[in-house]
C-alpha cells in the first residue's frame, strides 16, 4: 500500500 | 471525521468559493497573488497523487477533485481569461516562488517518514502549503487597498488552518497511534503566518472599519 490509513486528511 | 475537521474543510471550501465568486462574477482578481495560487495548485497536485490508487471515502475523493479543479482553474483564469487577467497586479506580485519551492523540496528529501517517491512528494506538499500564503501576504502588504472578498478569502484560509489544529488535538486524544509530527509542525508554522493578518483583521472588524495593513 502506497499510503497509510491515517492519510485521510485533505 | 470530527466536527473540527469538518469545520476546517468547510472553511477551506468556503475560501475557494469566495475567490471563485470574485473572479467569476466581478471578473476581477485584483489583490490576489498568482504566485500563491500557483503554489496551491502544485501543493494539491503533489499531495493528491494517490487520488486514483487509494480510496478513503467519497467525501475525500470529491473534496480532492474540488481542490484540484478549483486551484488549477483559478490559475487559468488569472493567466488566460481576457478580462480577469487584466486586473492582476502583475507588477506588485513579484515574489520568487522558486525560493519557496526549492527549500521545501530539499527539506522533504531530508526530513520525511519514508523515503519513497510518493511519500517525499506528499511531505513536499505539506512544507509548501505551510509557506504558500507568503506571496499573498506580501502582495496584500504592498497593495494596501484590500477589498472585502480578498480579506475574507485570507480570513477563511486562516480559519481552516486553525480548525485543523483543533482536529489534530482531538484526534491525538481520541485515536490510538495518531502521531504525525511532520504534518503538525508544518501546519503550526502555516497557522502562525496568519497571526499578523488576523490581528489586523479583527482590529478592523472591531472598529467596523475597512481592513488596512500598516506600511
Amino acid at each position: 500500500k502506497l499510503f497509510d490509513d491515517t492519510k485521510d486528511e485533505l | 471525521m470530527n466536527i473540527f475537521r469538518l469545520a476546517g474543510d468547510m472553511t477551506h471550501l468556503a475560501s475557494v468559493l469566495v475567490l471563485l465568486l470574485k473572479i467569476h462574477t466581478i471578473k476581477s482578481c485584483a489583490g490576489v497573488s498568482l504566485k500563491t495560487q500557483e503554489l496551491y495548485a502544485i501543493v494539491f497536485a503533489t499531495r493528491y497523487l494517490d487520488i486514483l490508487t487509494s480510496f478513503v471515502s467519497i467525501y475525500n475523493t470529491l473534496m480532492k477533485l474540488i481542490f484540484l479543479g478549483s486551484s488549477f482553474s483559478i490559475v487559468w483564469y488569472m493567466k488566460y481569461h481576457k478580462t480577469v487577467r487584466r486586473t492582476y497586479d502583475r507588477d506588485q506580485d513579484t515574489f520568487r516562488h522558486w525560493f519557496l519551492m526549492l527549500p521545501c523540496l530539499l527539506l522533504a528529501l531530508l526530513i520525511h517518514e519514508k523515503f519513497t517517491f510518493f511519500e517525499v512528494l506528499w511531505t513536499f506538499s505539506l512544507y509548501l502549503e505551510a509557506v504558500a500564503i507568503l506571496p499573498q501576504l506580501v502582495l496584500l502588504q504592498r497593495t494596501r487597498n484590500i477589498d472585502n472578498l480578498t480579506g475574507q478569502y485570507i480570513f477563511l484560509l486562516g480559519g481552516y488552518r486553525g480548525f485543523y489544529i483543533l482536529n489534530w488535538i482531538y484526534r491525538y486524544f481520541t485515536e490510538p497511534h495518531y502521531v504525525h509530527w511532520i504534518t503538525w509542525i508544518a501546519g503550526l508554522v502555516q497557522t502562525l503566518l496568519y497571526a499578523d493578518f488576523f490581528y489586523y483583521y479583527f482590529l478592523s472588524w472591531k472598529n467596523n472599519k475597512k481592513l488596512q495593513l500598516p506600511a
